[in-house]
């Protein structure tokens, strides 16, 4: 879709202790903004679970700016690209 | 890589026969975000290797031309991620147009070189064509590898991609992780944390994973340094002592040199010469000269050696090759200002020469009746050049998002460097090639991590960068101070190389370090404008802002920089002695032009319950001028060592400056 981007939805430390749980918690904070499961699990790319939590999304400018307001989400990142040095 | 870790000092030759403390980094692991892996390189053979560490957690992940059986007790884990860069592109990644593997498979060979050079097992007679012939092994031999292929031939490397990498490398349990890879300037800030590698850099140190990250290739302007964060170990490039000299005789039987990588089998003898502007499509275009493409008169240039100019730093002899090959030339002589780094020209012999020895070959060319050369073959010659020197590609500080932060923290071997690389044609050969760039002395500097984390297995990162920055050598093989290619030639500064030349065996006892907790960064953070409500995000234990001022000059960081000295400043550090535990250190202080040092006190005694010590050091500025960065150091010693930290102050007297 032309009109989604890959953001990415960065939260900070992990809040809990089990993965499964911190990708719930993706998978509902994405529902709440797409208006439902099947519509946040086509949107998601990765759920980072280990190291922090956040997750990768496909979005629209307007979903990227109104996820940023949510609470426990610190930034909202566009995808872009690193080169190899 | 063969002669890059004689040439700093571990000389080791085989697994049999041990000359340092390191253990060779037994039990560790390094994790390579990078472009992937070629596993039937000999260098990822697990001859010799322990068995894998009980903290593992990874896995060999399968794919194209990729399955568990290529992972062995070197090569533990590998892991493939492609989403991010897929979506950037649109679309899907063709893997026979695209010549890629969907797997951890390498295409590029870039994390072959990278992951070989840090931790590739012992391999005889490695070379590139003969060339650089010698025992190639990775700087920890016996440290295990995890590869995380985030980057894709000619596509980079997607941030999603990344986090990605570092969250399964967490995940895991790798001990050091090695990125050759960054953005350009301008640098997003990664205190609003719009810079990934910054982000996922931050979660694994405050792990206890070491993130070693190449400057940049850049240099050698000033400010150009990427990977500036505080928590990251960022790595310069400089020369070694290995270079490979190629005759160029001239017709009149006068011989001059360049360097050349081309080894073709056939030597034709003496062949017609020519200057480009002699053989110019337009001759009045200038920038024939400079053998820009669709520049050379194919009819004139047929069957000619043509010798070019380039101005810029930036040329790159491949592509200069490609012009010259289309105009029907049949060897390529380039000019050019710096000396670093050689490319391999496929189609044709390329030499590289120096602008005295290229306005010497166009004297002749210009009094010649028919001008003539013969391109000899390089020879490999070690130990005859001063060295090392910092690489003019080699991206220089200040950081330009915060300059109170020294980058880079210390440079290595990144010129020319041989290791592992996939092999040309994709058939399941051994293949070895040489590369140049901060990408290669990144993984230098992450083996010599894992060789100081085998050995001291509590050290945090930050005491493990502490221990590279203030043991790393000031001084070149003639016992001068190290200088730098670049525009100019001049001494190298901390900005060239941070605390200067890594010094691999002088790392593994640096006697005290700087210690830094996540809790110190997130200090740091609240002085660069971050707000309790997002501080309280980045860790599970609840931390405010204090409210201290100068809170980004006092991380105890092995280096001091004031990057805007007005008249006077103290600043704070505190050492902890990893050494002798009854130790008396003095301070040494060589305190930059115009400015007035003190360090209080003047010695420090540690004992058994007397380990962490603070000090305090003020800078005044006795400067009447605005001035820019000056150089100095303090270098705490007990006899046995030398704690050294590069100090960078500017001075700033007035806010700004007019013409009245």
């Amino acid at each position: 879709d032309a009109s989604t981007n890959v953001y990415i939805v960065y939260m900070g430390e992990n809040k809990y202790e089990d993965p499964v749980t911190i990708t719930k918690s993706h998978h509902k904070l994405l529902s709440t903004l797409l208006g439902s499961k099947e519509a946040a699990m086509r949107s998601i790319l990765y759920s980072y679970k280990h190291g922090f939590s956040g997750f990768a999304a496909r979005l629209t400018e307007t979903e990227a700016k109104n996820i940023a307001e949510f609470p426990g989400v610190l930034q909202v990142i566009q995808n872009g690209i690193f080169k190899l040095h | 890589t063969t002669r890059s870790w004689e040439f700093i000092g571990l000389n080791f030759h085989s697994s049999g026969k041990l000359s340092t403390e390191s253990n060779m980094g037994e039990g560790t692991i390094i994790g390579v975000i990078d472009s992937g892996v070629w596993p039937e390189s000999e260098s990822f053979s697990d001859k010799g290797m322990g068995p894998i560490p009980s903290h593992w957690k990874g896995k060999c992940q399968k794919g194209q031309n990729f399955n568990s059986s290529n992972c062995n007790k070197k090569l533990i884990g590998a892991r493939w991620f492609i989403k991010g860069v897929m979506h950037m592109i649109n679309r899907s990644i063709d893997t026979t147009k695209d010549d890629e593997f969907l797997s951890p498979r390498d295409a590029a060979g870039h994390g072959t070189h990278t992951a070989s050079t840090a931790a590739g097992n012992f391999v005889d007679k490695a070379s590139y064509k003969g060339l650089a012939a010698g025992v190639a092994r990775g700087g920890a031999p016996l440290a295990h590898l995890a590869i995380y292929k985030a980057c894709w031939d000619g596509f980079g490397c997607a941030d999603a991609d990344i986090l990605k990498a570092f969250d399964k490398a967490i995940h895991d349990g790798v001990d050091i992780l090695s990125l050759s890879l960054g953005s350009n300037i301008p640098l997003f800030s990664y205190i609003d944390q719009r810079d990934s590698i910054a982000v996922g850099s931050f979660h694994a140190a405050s792990r206890g994973i070491t993130v070693v990250c190449s400057a940049g290739n850049d240099g050698p302007t000033s400010q150009t340094i990427a990977n500036t964060a505080p928590w990251i170990i960022t790595v310069g490039a400089t020369t070694i002592d290995r270079a490979f000299p190629t005759a160029i005789t001239l017709g009149n039987h006068q011989t001059v040199w360049g360097q050349s990588m081309d080894t073709g089998k056939e030597n034709w003898g003496f062949t017609g010469l020519t200057y480009s502007e002699r053989v110019a499509v337009d001759s009045k275009d200038d920038s024939s000269k400079y053998c820009n493409p669709g520049t050379l008169n194919a009819t004139l240039a047929s069957g000619k050696i043509i010798l070019c100019f380039s101005k810029s730093d930036k040329v790159d002899m491949v592509n200069t090759s490609l012009t010259v090959a289309e105009a029907g030339g049949v060897g390529l002589i380039l000019a050019q200002f710096h000396n670093d780094g050689l490319p391999s020209c496929d189609l044709i012999p390329c030499v590289k020469v120096d602008y005295e020895v290229g306005t010497e070959i166009l004297s002749y060319i210009r009094t010649a009746r028919s001008p003539l050369a013969k391109l000899n073959f390089p020879k490999t010659v070690i130990g005859k050049w001063v060295s090392p020197q910092v690489a003019s590609f080699s991206s220089r500080g200040p950081s330009s998002i915060s300059p109170a932060i020294l980058k880079p923290d210390v440079a290595a071997p990144g010129v020319d460097i041989l290791a592992a690389f996939t092999p040309f044609g994709r058939k399941h050969l051994n293949s070895y090639a040489l590369l140049s760039g901060t990408s290669m002395a990144c993984p230098h500097v992450a083996a010599i991590a894992a060789l100081i984390k085998s050995v001291h297995k509590d050290w945090s990162p930050a005491a493990i960068r502490s221990a590279l920055v203030t043991t790393a050598s000031q001084t070149g093989t003639d016992g001068m101070n190290i200088f730098e290619e670049g525009f100019t030639r001049k001494a190298a500064d901390p900005f060239d190389m941070g605390g200067g030349h890594v010094n691999p065996n002088r790392a593994m006892q640096p006697g005290l370090v700087y210690d830094i907790s996540t809790e110190d960064y997130i200090q740091f953070l609240c002085s660069m404008g971050h707000t309790n409500a997002s501080i309280s995000a980045l860790t599970k234990t609840k931390i405010s802002c204090s409210k201290s001022s100068h809170l980004e000059l006092n991380l105890n960081l092995p280096s001091i920089t004031i990057p805007n000295l007005r008249q006077s400043v103290t600043v704070t550090r505190k050492v902890t002695n990893v050494g002798h535990i009854n130790s008396v250190y003095r301070a040494v202080e060589e305190a930059p032009y115009g400015i007035k040092m003190r360090v209080e006190p003047q010695v420090l005694s540690f004992n058994m319950t007397r380990k962490v010590i603070s000090f305090k050091a003020t800078f005044s500025t006795t400067e009447k001028l605005l001035a820019d960065y000056r150089f100095g150091s303090l270098t705490w010693t007990d006899g046995e060592h030398f704690v050294r930290s590069p100090i960078a102050i500017r001075t700033v007297k007035h806010e700004w400056y007019s013409y009245e």
